[in-house]
Order: structure tokens, then sequence, then C-alpha cells
């Protein structure tokens, strides 16, 4: 039964200036780090086409049935987030390795000929982020400091 | 005022300088060494001599990140949003690093005073060119530039870094002031970028997860009874155009996020919400009712025979972080309320107290709201402790005949509608989880309906819980276990009541809601 | 009636805490892996 209240002239000048704003609202990205490589573009995609992730896509779990050239788009692409974590732990449990000098993923692709206190030698492959392909390495020594 | 001669170009020379450092690829780790290169340069030109020079420097350079930003959004010839931005954002985040790691360095490590007294004066004077920029450019001001400084510097000032961390709880209270500064009603061209910062997940994180002894929770409601005191006036008179809905809606999401994941933290403050949010919005206070501690989930309300006086924590006061007492004002009308709970006199206490509440003669206004919240309150809890002295429990006998019971008997039978309505509703923000005062208040209004003297009373009785009953979920525990008695239980003899059939959509309606409730 | 509050976007009825991922008060839906910054170590910003 309380029915309106009488507005006063400040709320008239509250709902104009929210209704200004309303017309500048805040976007999403405007709360995170600048992505220079993958910024978010919104598409409107068909309906029927899933219009969030499927749940739990922010889990290792997910992420471990990803390919390696996923892992890897999402390492390369998505740098400085959640994302990019998440690929490096997948990377890492299927036994790829990051060589901090190099700033590249290496994987064993044999037993290694030599293996020292400070290295291991042999054939590794690697993954060339520019050809986007894994490329082997003949007698590459994988020195343990540089190992993340 | 009063600028040393080349302040300015100093700050444009420095800020180019810097903006170019941050971005090199020889920045060097968190900027470090960029941030070297600049302190010699600001040293050189002698900013960092004095902290008023610091003030101006920063002054300075606030207002020329924000005419950049006004010259780069009215300039949008020939750039999507998101290349306005990008402009934008380089310079903006390059400022905010170095705003952060002046913070961070201020001052020997750990004395926090000096690096919270720069981020509080930098905090203030970036409030300072907001407030003025909204206030000359009214309709034509623009969110962006404020809203990246502020969020940008609270992900950095909340970085995993020990320095940071020392002097997290200050650097949080900072923008809790800053923030309740630039609150909707005193900013409302900020109101959606200041809910985006509120409803930040890194802020609720570290405000209402991270803080220890929930020092956060405070300082946090306190905020969103500043957006409830804006959206009042329009969710009161359903101003639902487009602007205030989309505000509502994201004040939905934020209330859901808490109910789920801070429970106790709505039913710890679930009084100061209630008495802000506006009576008409339904489902909003319920959705603060609905909230129970994790350790006390209520039992099924639908499971037949719950004895709700076997309920072991029904005996239990809940955490209520008011103090509502001292609501209860004019201190005179508190003592003769006392006066009256120890007493029972005078008499013309009780008559007089519809006038005490009655704040003006304008319909739909004409009550204090907060006061009758209050004195409701505070009367039944009075009389709760009175009860349980006696080494007895509130139930329908024991709360029968006492000081409490003339009060708000008086107040069922005495005041007109509108005041009942808000009596009632006062009663009915108690019907929560499981505690003493649900127990209390549940048999207090199934009491007011059992001796009603008018139909009247019992209709609107049903009215209240009714229209709590009929709005989407959640529901609170409290409401659906008082109405299921209501409904259930013969004493009352619901169902012959006129009201109960005045209309065929009225009886359709309490048949489906008890069938939801049976 | 109110509104029927599952539809905000929220997954209400993980047992997950929603603040983790939830992408503000303007949000149909929460956060992905790639919305959330995060502290990788510093070799990772390979850009």
């Amino acid at each position: 039964p309380l029915g309106r209240v009488p507005m006063t002239k400040e709320h008239d000048y509250q709902y104009q200036m929210l209704q200004a704003a309303f017309y500048h609202m805040p976007h999403p990205s405007d709360s995170e780090r600048l992505r220079s490589y993958l910024p978010r573009n919104p598409y409107p995609t068909p309906p029927y086409y899933p219009q969030v992730p499927p749940p739990g896509s922010d889990s290792i779990e997910f992420f471990l049935k990803l390919s390696v050239e996923t892992l890897f788009f999402i390492f390369y692409y998505m740098e400085g987030t959640k994302a990019q974590y998440l690929a490096a732990k997948a990377l890492k449990k299927q036994s790829w390795r990051f060589h901090t000098k190099y700033m590249m993923w290496f994987q064993r692709h044999e037993e290694p000929k030599v293996i020292t206190d400070e290295f291991e030698q042999g054939t590794y492959v690697y993954f060339d982020f520019e050809k986007w392909s894994q490329r082997k390495k003949e007698g590459f020594k994988f020195e343990y400091k540089f190992l993340e | 005022f009063d600028d040393p001669p080349g302040l300015q170009e100093k700050t444009e020379f420095l800020l180019r300088e810097w903006v170019q450092l941050y971005h090199a690829p020889s920045s060097g780790r968190e900027s470090t060494k960029a941030f070297s290169q600049i302190v010699y340069q600001m040293n050189m030109q002698g900013i960092l001599k004095t902290d008023d020079l610091i003030t101006r420097f920063f002054r300075h350079a606030t207002q020329m990140c924000v005419d950049m930003c006004y010259r780069t959004l009215n300039d949008q010839a020939a750039m999507t949003p998101t290349m306005v931005r990008n402009k934008c954002f380089r310079t903006l985040d390059a400022f905010v690093r170095l705003i952060a790691l002046l913070v961070k360095h201020s001052g020997e490590s750990p004395n926090a005073v000096s690096k919270i007294n720069l981020l509080n004066k930098v905090l203030g004077i970036v409030t300072g060119v907001l407030l003025q920029d909204h206030e000359i450019r009214k309709t034509e001001f623009q969110q962006l530039p404020y809203h990246r400084i502020f969020i940008m510097l609270l992900l950095e000032l909340n970085a995993p870094d020990p320095v940071l961390e020392a002097i997290n709880f200050q650097v949080l209270t900072a923008f809790c002031n800053v923030l309740h500064i630039l609150r909707p009603e005193k900013a409302p061209a900020f109101a959606y970028a200041w809910l985006d910062i509120v409803s930040h997940r890194v802020f609720i994180g570290r405000m209402l997860a991270v803080t220890p002894q929930h020092k956060g929770w405070g300082p946090y409601a306190q905020l969103l009874i500043d957006l409830f005191n804006f959206l009042s006036p329009f969710l009161r008179n359903a101003e639902l155009a487009k602007p205030i809905t989309i505000l509502y809606r994201g004040c939905l999401r934020v209330l859901l996020v808490l109910l789920h994941d801070f429970p106790e933290f709505l039913c710890d403050y679930h009084y100061n919400f209630c008495d802000v949010i506006p009576p008409n919005c339904i489902q909003m206070r319920n959705l603060v009712l609905s909230a129970f501690p994790r350790n006390l989930p209520p039992p099924d309300p639908f499971a037949g025979k719950l004895q709700v006086d076997m309920i072991p924590e029904i005996r239990q006061a809940p955490m209520i972080q008011t103090n509502y007492a001292s609501l209860i004002q004019p201190p005179s009308f508190k003592n003769e309320l006392d006066t009256y709970l120890n007493t029972r006199t005078p008499v013309t206490f009780v008559t007089d107290l519809r006038s005490t509440l009655q704040a003006s003669a304008e319909p739909g206004c004409r009550y204090n709201i907060q006061l009758m919240n209050a004195l409701v309150l505070y009367v039944g809890t009075e009389a709760i402790a009175a009860i349980q002295a006696k080494g007895l429990q509130p139930n329908k006998q024991t709360i029968t005949h006492s000081s409490h019971m003339d009060i708000f008997q008086s107040l069922a039978v005495d005041t007109d509608t509108e005041g009942r309505y808000l009596f009632l509703n006062a009663i009915a923000n108690q019907l929560r989880y499981p505690n003493s005062h649900t127990n209390y208040f549940l048999h207090l209004i199934l009491y007011l309906f059992a001796e009603a003297n008018t139909p009247a009373i019992q209709e609107q009785i049903t009215r209240v819980l009714l229209e709590r009953l009929i709005v989407n979920r959640p529901h609170p525990w409290g409401l659906l276990i008082t109405f299921i008695e209501l409904i259930k239980n013969p004493t009352f003899d619901f169902w012959s009541h006129e009201f109960v059939h005045c209309a065929p959509e009225i009886e359709k309606l309490f048949d489906s809601v008890a069938r939801s409730c049976a | 009636q109110g509104s029927d509050l599952t539809t905000l976007g929220l997954n209400l009825k993980s047992p997950e805490n929603q603040y983790l991922t939830f992408g503000g008060a303007w949000a149909e839906t929460p956060c992905r892996a790639q919305d959330i910054d995060f502290y990788v170590p510093r070799e990772y910003l390979t850009n």
C-alpha cells in the first residue's frame, strides 16, 4: 500500500546522468590487461552454437585433453592469463619442458646420448611457433639451468 | 594554484618519457629498469623533492591522461572501439604502473605510512579530477579513464608481492574510502564503472575472503548500502527504464555471488540491507534473507511433522552487525520504551506509539521505516531475552501477556494500512534461517493472526507473507515455515476466511502456493 | 514476480566459489580462463 514517493530534482538529475552513462557502459575488457594478441571481439554466432564455454573448461583436466598445437596456441596467444598458465601445466604433464633461454618448449625425442649435472644432450623436438609445427633438433644440449 | 613555473611542461615531458620507457622491450621485469630511469629524471626535474610537488605532478599528469582520453574518444574517426581503448589504455596503464611503483617504493619498507599516504593522495587527486569533470561536463562525462585508472591500480596493488601484501588492508581501505566518496548518489554518471569495480572478482575476493577476521566485511557492506540508497527511489517507484534495470540486474548478480559464496556475510548484514532496500523490492530482499550459515543448513521445510522448536539452533541468537538499539531515536523515546518494557507503564506510551512513528502526512511516506524496523527488532530481542531469562523458549504460550506483546498488538491494531504493512514487513524480515529471532517472530506473526480483532489484519498478514512467496526464488526458510504453519494448523482456521475466497484467481493462487508448500 | 535468477549467467549449482570467475555486474557469462589475468612466470611473456 506504499505507492510512489515523489521524485526530487536531485533524483531527476541523477537519472539523467545515469542515462548518459548508460551509453558508455564499461566493457569486460576494461578491467583486464591489454590483450595485444587476442583481444576480446564478441561476434553474434548462430544461437545454436554454444554461447558459453563447456563446464570445467578452466580446469587442468580439460586442458590435458587438448592437442599439443592447441596448447601451444593458448600458450603463445593468451599470454599473462590463467589459460596460458593451464596450457603450460598441461604441456609439462606431457613431458614438454620450457627453455627460458630460447623461450621455447622442448621434448625429448629419444633417450639423450649424454647426461651430466649441467645438461642433457641428444635429439629433441621443439615447437617452432613461426612455422607452427614441431621440428626435430639433433644433438641439442638442454641445459638444466634454463629449465623453467 | 601557485604552480612553480614550468611544472606543467616538466610533467608533460616526464609523462611522455615514462610511457615510452614503460612500453620499451628493455623496461625489465615489472618495469623495474624503466622505473629507475624515470625516478632519476624526476629527481633531476626536482619533482620528488617535496610532497607538494609530487601532488602537483600527479594532478597535472592525471589531467593530461584524462584530456588525452577525451580527445581520443571524441576523435573516433576510423577507429574501432577496441582501437580507441587500446590507445587510451596504452597511456593509462603506464600511468598506473608509475603510481604503483612509486607507492611500492616510497619510504623504507616495511614503513607503510608513507606508501599509504602517497596512495591516498593520488586516489584523492583522481577522485577530485573525476568529480570536477562530472560537475562540468555533466552528461558529456566519460567514465573510461577513471574506471581504468582505478581498476588497474587496484589490480596492480593486489599483485602477489610481499611489500604489497604487507599493506594490503590499508590499500583496500583507501579504495573503499574513494568508492564511498564516488558512490552513485554523488557521481551517478560513474555508477556503472563504480559497480564494475565493486563487483570485480579480485575486489570481492580480497574484501570478503582473503582479508583476515572479516575486516573487509563492514566496508564492503557500506558500499552495497551506497548502491541500495541510489537505486531505492527508482525501484520504489518501479521506474524500471533500461538504465535502472541494467544497474538493478547488476546488483542482483552481485547479491547472487554473495549468497552463493559468502552467505554468512549476508546473514550478518541483512538488517542494514533491508533497512535501505525498498519494501517493494521483494525478490531482492528475499535474496538477502534467504542466506544461512553454511554450517547450519536448515531442515527441509516441506518435510512433514517438522518440529521447529526441536531444532537445536532455534535457541541461538543470530549475529547482527548493526547497533539497531541506537537507531531508536530520540533518546527520550528510547528511555520511555525501556521504561514501558520493564514496568508496563505508562499506558499512554503504547497509545502514543503511532504518532511517534509517523514522519509525515504524505501518503506512502507517513512512517519512519528505519525507526519501525529498529523498534520491532529491539522489542523482539528484549522479549526473547525476558523469556529465556525464565528458562523458557519463545512459543505461542510464552510470548503472550507481556509489555512486549502490548506494543506489538498496539502496532497491529492502532496503525493504518500503511503503518501496519511496514510493521508486518519488519517482522517478516526476521523470518530467516533457524535462530531465536526467526523462532520468536514466526510465533509473533501467527499469534497476531490468531488474536486479530478484524479480518483486515488477518488479510494483511496473509498479503505480506504471500507477496514474498509468489515471487521467483529464493525464499527464506523462516517465511516458508510460517506460511506452512498458517495454512496447515487448524488453530488458524485459515481456509475459512472470506478473503481466501475473495476472487477465483486468488483462490487458485492460494491453492498453488499451498500445493507447492505441501 | 521478480526474475528467474538462474538466468543471470551464474553457475549457482556449482559447489565452486562463483566470485573466482565472476565477470562482473554486467557479465552474462562467467570469465573464461583466457579472461583472467594471471601472474605467470615472466619467461612466459614471450611476445
